[in-house]
């Protein structure tokens, strides 16, 4: 792992005098091999690189008696300051505060929506779910068997209802029954399917939602750049839920999304059970980033 | 001859941008530009349109042994289990396949082995009813393996082409779910010799280096025989498949490329190729 690799490098250099600028420079390269292969941005490891350039040549690495525990940990800082702001709670006000999920294909949209219901629940809410999703075969019986499993309420859309009017029908039937929060399940869609991003756009307008959630697949690579920056110029995501975190993805996504959105990272997926999900710990994210 | 040789540097890592950004991993890249370095040796002109064509061409040298269609006729009933971590597109690629070769005039039998996540037998019936697909299932939260069992000696005694078994996505990393994937497997071969014929994994082109991974303890655990890569059809290129090529000797069956039943294609080297370096 990349802790070993830098005590290697740093072993093998102390035999040859002080530390220079350019061995800096060699072991800050075997941390941008590790933030690469943790699935972080090429761009954005270059920006993170050139950010930790200073304090990685400061005195407290060069004359550091373990130099690569000192760079570890500079590094190791500047992930978690970048990573956020650690707990956040979500905005709940309204009546109902509806919080909307958005996100590509199979990346946990309904899983979650399951899940936040019963964490809201928890937290003495009355819940109800939406389930918008008109497009995917079974998608809105899976919310339903859902909403069953947890007796939550779940809206019962009309035949042929379009995902616009679900959303804005679903507001009435909440406040009818007195739900203080409504979750949103929306079909999963691609980032540069027009017609579709602009339904989503249309439903934010119409419902006002307290929370736009993009859920992304921690095992999600490069593209998750591209993803990120098309739902937020979209929609102004407020928030991130990253989902899938009990595999062995390294995750860096999270670092990707946080760069170019600066939105939080509110909750992480941790299991497909009901009760699998956690805050957002962004300590424990950059060291399974490192790896 | 200095200016010619900046240039080098700079289409060099110009193309380590578009290869390490298009998923296929910063090892598998330096491998491959170590490889083209040492074809351009010698060489006489060293333009970034012929570098660029050089990289184009190791990456067809490393895909095209990976392409080889699935050939179902060797078995009947040809037995293909579906398998991949949650949310790939197991389940769609299963519609789109049983469609492709009922098509074909061959005679396609669907079974819901995922008795485990909400509305999943009932996503699959929603697909056979839509193709004119038979599919046998039983009840939510039965054992796969009793489906399976079923499902195979209802298709052997009435001789059907393909059968596909739709399994629930797990996680590689969890042994529990990984041996109920071998149960399915070994049950399968009980009912039919040589069953399933073949073990198709299904993988996502959003998803990153954790692809390696996947393949590689899905492999371990059953013996893969093919791969599929699903929602090629977004801005993800689904380079790791170059890495997997060069790492493990599986074939590459097909590219999912939308949500309708045409988005199916069979996997092309050149054609991924192309796409890959844009
Ligand atoms: N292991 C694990 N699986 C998860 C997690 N969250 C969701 N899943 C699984 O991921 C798969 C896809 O989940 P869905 O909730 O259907 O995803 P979706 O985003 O609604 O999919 P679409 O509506 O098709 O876009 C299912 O098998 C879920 O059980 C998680 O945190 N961990
Ligand atoms: N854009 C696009 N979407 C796809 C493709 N293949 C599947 N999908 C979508 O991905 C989502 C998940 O597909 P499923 O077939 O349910 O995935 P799965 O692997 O069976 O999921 P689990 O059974 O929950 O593990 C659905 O919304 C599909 O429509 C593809 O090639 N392109
Ligand atoms: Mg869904
Ligand atoms: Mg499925």
């Amino acid at each position: 792992n990349l802790s070993e690799k830098l005590q290697a490098l740093f072993k093998r250099l102390r035999g040859h005098g002080t530390l220079t600028e350019a061995n800096i420079q060699e072991a800050l390269r075997e941390v941008r091999l590790a933030l690469l292969e943790a699935d972080v941005h090429y761009k954005v490891v270059k920006e993170f690189i050139e950010s930790v350039k200073e304090k990685a040549l400061g005195q407290e690495v060069l004359q550091s008696l373990t130099p690569g525990q000192q760079l570890l940990k500079v590094v190791h800082q500047e992930l978690v300051r970048l990573m956020g702001e650690g707990e956040r709670r979500l905005n709940l006000s309204g009546s109902p505060a509806s919080l909307m999920l958005v996100g590509l294909q199979g990346s946990g949209k309904t899983t979650t929506a399951a899940k936040l219901a019963k964490w809201l629940r928890a937290q003495g809410k009355t819940v109800g779910m939406v389930p918008a999703d008109v497009y995917r075969p079974a998608a809105i019986e899976q919310l339903e068997q859902l909403g069953r499993m947890l007796n939550v309420p779940v809206y019962k859309p009309a035949q042929g209802e379009d995902p616009v009017s679900i959303s804005v029908k679903s507001q009435n039937w909440a406040r009818e029954k007195g739900l203080q929060v409504l979750i949103l399940d929306t079909a999963g869609r691609l980032h540069i399917d027009e017609p579709l991003m602009e339904e989503l756009r249309k439903i934010k307008v119409a419902v006002a939602p307290k929370e736009v959630l993009l859920v992304v697949d921690a095992m999600t690579g490069q593209d998750a750049v591209q993803i990120a920056q098309s739902f937020n110029e979209k929609l102004q995501i407020t928030g991130v839920i990253l989902t899938k975190l009990d595999g062995d993805a390294r995750g860096g996504a999270a670092l990707s999304i946080r760069a170019v959105t600066l939105r939080p990272i509110v909750l992480v997926g941790v299991g497909e059970k009901l009760d699998a999900l956690e805050v957002f710990y962004p300590d424990r994210m950059a060291s399974r980033i490192l790896g | 001859l200095s200016g010619k040789a900046r240039l080098d540097f700079q289409t060099i890592e110009e193309l380590e941008e578009l290869l390490i950004t298009a998923d296929m991993g910063v090892g598998t890249v330096q491998r491959l530009i170590q490889k083209v370095d040492s074809t351009l040796r010698g060489g006489s002109g060293q333009g970034p349109d012929l570098i660029r064509s050089r990289v184009k061409e190791a990456i067809v040298e490393i895909l095209q042994p990976r392409e080889a269609p699935l050939e179902v006729d060797r078995a009947r009933p040809f037995v293909i289990m579906v398998i991949g971590v949650n949310g790939v597109g197991k389940t769609t690629t299963i519609a789109k396949m049983g469609w492709m070769w009922k098509r074909e005039g061959k005679r396609v039998m669907f079974v819901a082995a995922d008795t485990f996540r909400a509305a999943a037998i009932e996503q699959l019936v929603a697909w056979g009813d839509r193709l004119g697909i038979e599919v046998v299932r039983q009840q939510h939260g039965a054992d796969p393996s009793a489906v399976v069992f079923d499902a195979l000696q209802a298709a052997k005694a009435r001789s059907l082409d393909v059968v596909i078994v739709d399994t629930a996505g797990r996680l590689h990393t969890k042994t529990n779910l990984m041996d109920e994937l071998k149960k399915i497997q070994r049950v399968a071969g009980r009912v039919q010799e040589g069953a399933p014929h073949e073990v198709l994994l299904i993988l996502d082109a959003t998803t990153g280096q954790n692809a390696l991974s996947q393949a590689k303890l899905f492999h371990q655990a059953l013996g893969v025989t093919g791969m599929a890569m699903t929602k090629l059809d977004g801005t993800a290129k689904g380079g790791i498949l170059v890495a997997l090529a060069w790492e493990l000797g599986i074939p590459i069956r097909f590219v999912g490329v939308g949500e309708q039943m045409e988005a199916l294609q069979v996997f092309r080297a050149r054609e991924f190729a192309d796409v890959l370096l844009g």
